[in-house]
């Protein structure tokens, strides 16, 4: 009835490196028109995310590096929970996106309040 | 049994003019955790929206102004209309926020995503 983080998340999930720049992100959002780029080291392990709010806070600012502006502690969904429970985990923390985690802690996808809006829209 | 825009939307609307900097609207999104700034003129009509997506990817360009990244056909809701239509809407122009208008073409809140997406969250 209530569908599950898999049937709607995003994938794959483009992600980026600490070490590249900001407008290595910039590039990405323009690219994709998303707003959400989850962080991991060249063994895929997730160590942050930013978003294009982020991006955006940092203009005049002296920061060069993703890992200057990114969220570490990153708040997640496995892909096997039903879409109204990472919607509360969302609103809880006041942000719009989530990457997608397997049993094995490994970055599957991505899922936006965006994604969970269009479920709202869907004629019955 | 659908809500109406009126009733999850955020009043009143921060706003911001075509001619002031980028930084401005930086500062806004940091001051206020929200990603969605309609542009309008000293009397309040909508020319413009700019989101933290328009501010990122100006990161590193020489433009100044607000006028200079806004998108000038702006998306909107009426304060009257169900919330199902609005994320069809959404899902359509694959946009995060709606500004919401009166009868009158005032702007008189503000629609997102993540709105929206509180809705599927609410315990039954
Ligand atoms: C409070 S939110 C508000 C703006 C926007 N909707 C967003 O999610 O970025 C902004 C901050 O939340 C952080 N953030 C976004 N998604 C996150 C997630 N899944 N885990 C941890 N932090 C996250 C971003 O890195 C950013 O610093
Ligand atoms: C294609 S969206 C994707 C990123 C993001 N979620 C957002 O809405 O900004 C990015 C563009 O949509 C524009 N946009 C956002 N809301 C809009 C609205 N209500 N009406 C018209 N354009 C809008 C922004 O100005 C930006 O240039």
């Amino acid at each position: 009835e209530v569908p599950l983080v898999r049937e709607i998340m995003t994938k794959p999930v483009i992600t980026g490196l600490p070490d590249e720049p900001i407008a290595r992100a910039a590039k990405i959002f323009a690219e994709h028109n998303f707003d959400h780029l989850p962080i991991t080291d060249k063994q895929e392990k997730l160590l942050g995310i930013v978003t294009s709010w982020d991006v955006a806070i940092a203009t005049g600012t002296k920061k060069k590096k993703l890992s200057e502006i990114m969220t570490k502690k990153v708040v997640v969904a496995n892909e096997d929970e039903p879409v109204d429970a990472v919607a509360r985990r969302l609103q809880q923390h006041g942000i719009s996106g989530l990457p997608v985690t397997n049993t094995k802690g490994e970055v599957v996808g991505i899922v936006t309040t965006e994604d969970i809006s269009k479920l709202v829209g869907r004629r019955r």
